[in-house]
């Protein structure tokens, strides 16, 4: 059970990750070195799989929940959302 | 689409439709299952230059070259690192890593937006006629974000982002998840940053229908369309050995059924399965159903599954009967064997047949393409219905428009009744969903861009809202086929779409980005989550009293608590006082407009104050507030009614719907 747990634990989801761009701290001139920097800082092993421009500032990656959690308590951090399947009407 | 033009009047009025050179600066993105390029609804013949604006490109993948794409088809992308990073590489033996579409959802959809004209289009001869899309001048742009196992929301963020960057003018999503929260609804989020760019996102309400509180894509700055019926059926007639004959509807095209009648048999009664009713895989026995038409109960499995179920039992035939849940809505369907549907109705009056006579016959007869049909539009069954799950005080869906039987573009890389047995392939398809009637209102949403390029996408939504008719010529309200009694507003928001007047509405309810991000204090978002959806560091002001009543939305919805006042007004002894202020901009001549109130319901008083607005120039602005004065009324208890202003020339009518909780 307990190696169960484990697994549950370290499985990667998919999370969306919305930044408060206007907290970036003057020591980035770039947003995207901020954003990685943010995310470097959860993971060492996570990467981006899209970083947005308009609908959000923020970008995509994948995290375990414990990952996930550390993250969206991180200053500059709106919120950490959960990818979600959307079905064709 | 065939029909569907003439259906909504714009064969008729080509006068009145803009002149091709606005109509192909307009760019209508759409996010689906990628594009069959070589649909001759992309040809683009006699479309000039791609309009210097547009940024987006043809991406290169597997059997898509970026040469592919033309005058008519600037756009296309595709979008697979959620979906891969949740479900793992794509199989491209199943499916192109590429814009082309492999499943033809996406192909139907965004030549029923804008696709070309082509003459002569049908389905094995069904629905004949000359194809178009809605807006046949303008430009198309696809976005693959939706595979085999899903469409996920970091890929569609990701394609409303581009497709913002690559400046299209409409997006239109045939799609839908759970119902949540706006901040953290991805479609819900990109659409926000589509609106303040000027953009105008039209969604799809869902297929949940007839249950209430089954509507998707709610945020008020998308448009959210249900579905109604054309006046167009396909029929197919069941004859039984007692000489009775029922009515459904099919889109067979083979070989028919002998002359004589052939042995009949339940499909409940020629298996060993507890849901063998329901003709599931593997379920049915061959030695009961061989050479016989079988009838199936709908639900759970695809309809056309249930047909291929009897063909590889060796069944000669199908009759597939609705159950309650479908009640007398009849979806037609490109079967494998020869097979019709039929409403509850007439499906329990075949089964007591079925039930009564030992030796049982029928056969099925195929009617060919009916128009004309009438009453029509009826509300779809499927469409997804109000109230509004997150936000009672806004009416969803926006409108209605056609979404029943459509005839569209297609897939080379799939049959028409979508199964991998299907063989046969095919130019046009005639599918069912409000996935069909969103991309309508994306097309004539583009029509009105042409017409009004500085109009924003609030103002576009309510000239097709304040100009869509809710009855027949007759008078009488538009059925709902669920119930066969008079739709809502919970099912058709504030009617079926009118492209024709809403060309020409005379004022509009205009809603800027301002104003939905005051709606979000109104709401008691925090600081957070509007920057969820607005990118901005925006804090509500703690002086200023906001209300979500005010946003300046084109319908009324009026959720009332039982016996006790309300919030927005005073009341009190079991009355409740709600007010709602409303700003209308004149678009048209200046004129004088007075207002008319309906009511089916004496429980709720509404005075309107003023009751005429003058307006001396275009773009004036007049407001006016609405006055609800409500009796108590049981938990449960709906009403409707209608305000409209005219000037004699325009109507401008908004729906009311109460609601007592």
């Amino acid at each position: 059970a307990a190696t169960i747990e484990t697994r549950k634990q370290l499985k990667k989801k998919t999370y969306i990750v919305h930044m408060a761009k206007s907290e970036m701290p003057d020591s980035f001139t770039e947003h995207l070195n901020w954003y990685d920097s943010s995310l470097k800082s959860v993971s060492e092993s996570a990467e981006m799989l899209y970083s947005y421009n308009n609908v959000i500032h923020g970008f995509a990656t994948q995290l375990t929940a414990e990952e996930a959690e550390s993250l969206e308590a991180q200053p500059g951090i709106l919120s950490v959302l959960p990818q979600v399947r959307y079905e064709l009407h | 689409t065939t029909r569907t033009p003439e259906f909504l009047g714009l064969g008729k009025s080509d006068g009145l439709i803009p002149a091709s050179n606005s109509m192909s600066d307009v760019i209508v993105g759409v996010l689906d299952t990628g594009v069959w390029p070589e649909s001759k609804s992309f040809n683009d013949m006699g479309l000039g230059p791609v309009p210097i604006s547009w940024k987006g490109e043809c991406e290169v993948g597997k059997n898509f070259n970026a040469s592919i794409c033309n005058r008519k088809l600037i756009g296309a992308r595709f979008f697979s690192k959620g979906y891969e990073a949740t479900l793992g590489p794509i199989d491209e033996s199943s499916e192109s890593r590429s814009p082309r579409d492999d499943d033809g959802h996406g192909t139907h959809t965004s030549t029923t937006a804008a696709g070309s004209v082509v003459e002569a289009a049908s389905l094995f001869g069904y629905a004949y006629g000359s194809a178009r899309g809605m807006a046949p001048g303008a430009r198309v742009a696809i976005y693959k974000v939706c595979w085999l196992g899903g469409c996920f929301s970091a890929d569609i963020l990701e394609a409303m982002d581009k497709a913002i960057d690559d400046g299209v003018n409409i997006l239109s999503m045939s799609l839908g998840g759970g119902i949540s929260d706006y901040f953290r609804d991805s479609v819900a989020i990109g659409a926000f940053t589509a609106m303040e760019r000027g953009i105008l996102v039209s969604c799809s309400a869902g297929n949940a229908g007839p249950s209430s509180y089954s509507l998707s894509n709610l945020a008020p700055w998308i448009t959210t369309v249900g579905a109604g019926t054309l006046d167009r059926d396909f029929p197919a007639y069941v004859s039984l050995g007692n000489g009775k004959n029922f009515s459904g509807v099919s889109l067979y095209s083979g070989k028919r059924l002998p002359d004589s009648l052939l042995s009949f048999v339940y499909a409940g009664n020629a298996s060993n399965a507890t849901n063998g009713n329901l003709c599931m895989t593997g379920t049915l026995i061959p030695e009961k159903v061989a050479g016989k038409i079988v009838l199936c109960d709908r639900g759970l499995n695809a309809r056309v599954q249930k047909g291929a179920v009897v063909k590889e039992a060796g069944g000669a035939g199908m009759v597939l009967a609705n159950t309650a849940a479908n009640g007398e809505e009849l979806v037609a369907d490109a079967h494998l064997l020869p097979a019709t549907t039929v409403g509850q109705k007439s499906g329990e009056l075949i089964k007591n047949y079925l039930f009564s006579d030992p030796n049982p016959t029928a056969t099925i007869v195929f009617g060919g393409t009916k128009v004309g049909v009438q009453p029509s539009p009826v509300v779809a069954a499927f469409s997804s219905r109000g109230p509004n799950s997150i936000t009672a005080e806004i009416l969803k869906p926006d409108l209605i428009a056609p979404g029943v039987n459509i005839l569209a573009g297609w897939s080379g890389k799939v049959g028409p009744s979508g199964l991998s047995v299907d063989n046969r392939r095919v130019d046009f398809n005639i599918i069912s969903g409000t996935s069909m009637s969103c991309p309508h209102v994306s097309g004539l949403a583009a029509l009105l861009k042409a017409a009004h390029f500085d109009w924003s996408p609030a103002a576009i939504r309510s000239s097709l809202m304040t100009t869509a008719y809710t009855t027949y010529k007759t008078g009488e309200k538009i059925q709902d086929v669920a119930t066969g009694k008079p739709s809502t507003p919970f099912d058709h928001g504030a009617g079926h779409v009118d492209p024709v007047s809403a060309l020409n509405p005379g004022l509009v309810y205009d809603i800027t980005a301002d104003d939905y991000l005051d709606f979000l204090c109104a709401l008691n978002y925090t600081s957070a989550q509007i920057s969820n959806l607005s990118k901005k560091k925006f804090t509500c002001d703690s002086s200023k009293k906001y209300s979500i009543t005010d946003l300046n939305y084109p319908s009324f919805a009026v959720p009332l608590e039982t016996a006790q006042s309300v919030a927005g007004g005073g009341g009190g002894g079991g009355t409740s006082v709600v007010k709602y202020t409303r700003t209308l901009t004149n678009v048209d001549s200046p004129a004088t407009y007075k207002v008319t109130v309906s009511s089916e319901t004496e429980s709720v008083k509404i005075s309107v104050v003023p009751e005429s607005l003058s307006f001396s120039e275009v773009n004036e602005k007049k407001s006016y507030t609405v006055t609800f004065t409500a009796s108590s009324a049981p938990s449960g208890t709906t009403s409707f009614g209608r305000i409209v202003w005219s000037d004699g020339k325009h109507m401008v009518g908004s729906p009311i719907a109460f609601s007592w909780t």
